[in-house]
């Protein structure tokens, strides 16, 4: 299969540490 | 469901990812007043969904605001008497196919609501009495209400009270 792979982006790095992943569905 | 670890920095791998039809999104352990600004795959908008064709990596960008709209009101029946309901703000358009861009409250007893984290965007506002979960996301079923939504254009960080007639 494939590789995704990328970045989440935001101007509050606080955010960051609160997810957990992303997630792909059909 | 495929799903990659974020790390401090931002950044995941899903590998994989077989060939089909998928949609992105972000799972998180804290209550986040954010939304999707943009999710671009290789470049191209990938809010509502993409195709992933072979094993070539793909490349994902998700930009994520924290500056969404606000949106509370009440919901009033017919005889404009205040009421209980559970409240759908649906978005317009091909966002309609992803369930994380609907916001779902419900309305007190006195049908007072607040909806929050909104990502800009035009949508419509409908108030139900009585409805099944998750009903809204069948689109047969939104066909048959679409004319009792209200109209409703929110913007980055706007906040707006609005007064909602319940459909019974």
């Amino acid at each position: 299969g494939a590789e995704v792979s990328g970045r989440v982006i935001t101007d509050n790095p606080d955010l960051l540490t609160r997810f957990d992943s992303v997630s792909l569905g059909g | 469901v495929l799903s990659g670890s974020v790390t401090n920095n931002g950044f995941f791998t899903i590998s994989g990812v077989l060939p089909g039809n998928y949609l992105a999104w972000i799972e998180y352990h804290e209550p986040a007043n954010i939304y999707v600004k943009s999710m671009r795959l290789d470049g191209v908008d990938a809010r509502d969904g993409f195709r992933i064709e072979g094993p070539s990596p793909r490349q994902m960008e998700i930009v994520l605001g924290d500056a969404g709209g606000a949106l509370d009101g009440a919901v009033l029946n017919d005889k404009l008497a205040p009421s209980a309901a559970t409240v759908v703000l649906v978005p317009n358009g091909s966002l309609r196919r992803r369930s994380t861009a609907y916001k779902v409250a419900v309305a007190d007893p006195v049908g007072r609501f607040q909806l929050q984290a909104i990502a800009p965007g035009d949508y419509k506002l409908f108030a139900w009495v009585d409805v099944e979960a998750n009903a809204w996301l069948d689109a047969e079923f939104l066909r048959t209400y679409e004319e009792r939504g209200f109209p409703i254009s929110v913007g980055e960080g706007t906040k707006a009270s609005v007064r909602v007639t319940a459909i019974p």
